[in-house]
């Protein structure tokens, strides 16, 4: 049991370092576990390295830096061992453009071996999705939902075009 | 497996029965403030079972029948189907579909007010709640899983307790 | 004491409710004291309906329809009793395009009375401002603040033209 | 009553003397992710006295000094000052600028190697916590004040239980 803990462990750990580096341009970031010897006895922490930064407590990174190393938490597990599907609500609330994008890229291409569905009021995330889906409130309290949003129609942050 | 459609009936601001079919790969959902985004992520997790309503932003699960909006009637039950592709059968169910479909009624007695009633439904098929998770863990779905973030919880990974996130390692070994 | 409570709490009240209207185009809300003959002994809650909808309770509130009816209350206090200055940081994290301008524009509003200092990535909020900081990250982990940010360099969320 | 300045020396992630000016109206700061936008509010937080480093994302105090970021040596204090404009002596100062300064110093000793100072000064003369806290609370201006909102807390006023917001109100009266 502990064997196999360790396999998916370590195997997780690797692609974390891996993701993160990519999602920073070059910072670093490792999984760590408080008992090495008894994992179950203890937990697991993230160390992360925003780049041109020293290490730091996790709790002293910045709102956006924080959404980075938890997403890519989600993508480097996603990479071991996809869920079948992904249901991200508003996870670029406090990314830059910068990192929007990068994130909505990542998604893009994870989104060939795991069904990704997001929601966002960002113009960019939407750019990065194969399909978009719009919601809106009717007259009266009731939600009615258009299947095929024209991306160019999009305006920032939650405005499109309704049709017909 | 994913998930082919979620079909929404009465529940919270979705009045009306409506499908969302979904395809693979990468689906944006966006709309104006208080549209009911959020709404289809929580009618996802009503079927996967939350521990509490609260988690779904109700205080009891009749909370989450469509409460008439402005001018109509509140409805008197709310059921939401998953739709999934089952054709490589990770769901132990001989069908390349498999649809699991939670329904809750409110059913008002002299002595509970509140009183609701909660089904389960595999393929149409009345099933108990022992059966219906045993279904999803099989399938290693999860209302509480990593896969399902909702809103203002992106960081939950940094924030949670070090011996929470290692059970995360758990589920997946 | 409860002479004086009462006084600060229906102004109050009677601001928020004004507010609330102008911030949602139509919606209704009030403050409501759990025990109006001795308020010490209670709370206070909120109720409030959006236009078009049917009271709720407060947490099946979206998250842009929270963060509207927070900001409202602390309006409601302002136009009775201004703080000397109001330090938000990204208050406008979950409001849609609409919502985001109804907001700065309000913040305009009330900065005649009391001073605004507010943290944004949206370029809707940075629009509305009278003065705009830019802040960026040396090499190195140094922070710098540009002192007068021209907003025509503003890109999508938080980035900016750093001159010379 | 309006805040002149904000003066930060080693605080954070600003490691050196940066003066930050502010204006009467409406002033926005951006930039991007992790550049040092929200330390900004923290250094005013860190001297109006949050009830816990943890309020300003720190462990302890001594978490706000410069750590030196990646190749430069860690500071040994910070300080940050507020200067205030008080020509109409709301504060119960007689001048018309007010500047109140806290300072923290890393004092490792044996027996404690995380033991530090910290010390206030109102206009340039060392002053008691008290007298300090005195000041703040007869300009009515608080770290706990409904009129600073950190990030991710907007909705707070929606969320927290209902004797602590009609506390709001009974501070106002
Ligand atoms: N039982 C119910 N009956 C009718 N309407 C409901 C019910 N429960 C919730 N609602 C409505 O759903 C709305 C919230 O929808 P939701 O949270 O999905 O919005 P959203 O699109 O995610 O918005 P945001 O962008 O602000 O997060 C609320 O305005 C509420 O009035
Ligand atoms: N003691 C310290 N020494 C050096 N750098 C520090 C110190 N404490 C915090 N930092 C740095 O400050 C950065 C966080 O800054 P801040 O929270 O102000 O960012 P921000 O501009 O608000 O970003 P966001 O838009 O993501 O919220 C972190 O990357 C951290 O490395
Ligand atoms: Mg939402
Ligand atoms: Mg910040």
């Amino acid at each position: 049991k502990t064997g196999r803990f360790y396999e998916v462990f370590n195997s997780i750990n690797e692609n974390f370092k891996d993701v993160y580096t990519k999602l920073t341009f070059g910072g670093e970031a490792e999984l760590a576990l408080d008992n090495a010897e008894n994992p179950f006895e203890g937990g697991l922490t993230i160390k992360a390295r925003p780049p041109g930064k020293k290490v730091l407590r996790l709790d002293a990174l910045s709102g956006g830096e924080k959404s980075i190393a938890s997403l890519a938490f989600v993508f480097s597990i996603q990479r071991y061992d996809p869920a079948p599907f992904y249901y991200f609500d508003e996870v670029d609330m406090n990314l830059d453009g910068v990192n929007a994008e990068l994130v909505a890229s990542m998604i893009k291409k994870y989104s060939g071996h795991a069904q990704f569905i997001m929601v966002s009021l960002r113009k960019i995330s939407l750019k990065a999705a194969d399909h978009v889906y719009g919601v809106t409130m009717q007259i009266g309290g009731l939600s009615e939902m258009i299947g095929n949003v024209d991306i160019r129609t999009v305006g920032d942050e939650g405005s499109f075009a309704t049709r017909g | 497996l994913y998930l082919k459609e979620v079909r929404m009936e009465n529940f919270k601001s979705f009045g009306h029965k409506l499908t969302v079919p979904f395809l693979p790969g990468f689906t944006a959902i966006t709309g104006p403030n208080g549209s009911g985004k959020s709404n289809i992520g929580d009618a996802v997790l009503f079927v996967l079972g939350p521990r509490s309503p609260k988690a779904i932003r109700a205080g009891r699960l009749t909370d989450l029948i469509f409460n008439g909006g402005k001018s109509k009637k509140a409805a008197t039950y709310c059921k939401v189907s998953l739709v999934f592709d089952n054709t490589d059968r990770v769901m132990p169910v001989d069908a390349d579909e498999v649809s699991l479909m939670r329904f809750v009624k409110k059913a008002p007695r002299p002595d509970n007010p509140d009183n609701y009633y909660s089904y389960f439904y595999i393929n149409g098929r009345a099933a108990s709640l022992f059966e219906f998770v045993n279904l999803l863990n099989h399938a290693r779905i999860s209302a509480d899983g990593y896969n399902i973030v909702k809103q203002g919880d992106v960081s939950q990974i940094i924030g949670m307790g070090s011996v929470e996130r290692r059970r995360i390692v758990d589920t997946i070994s």
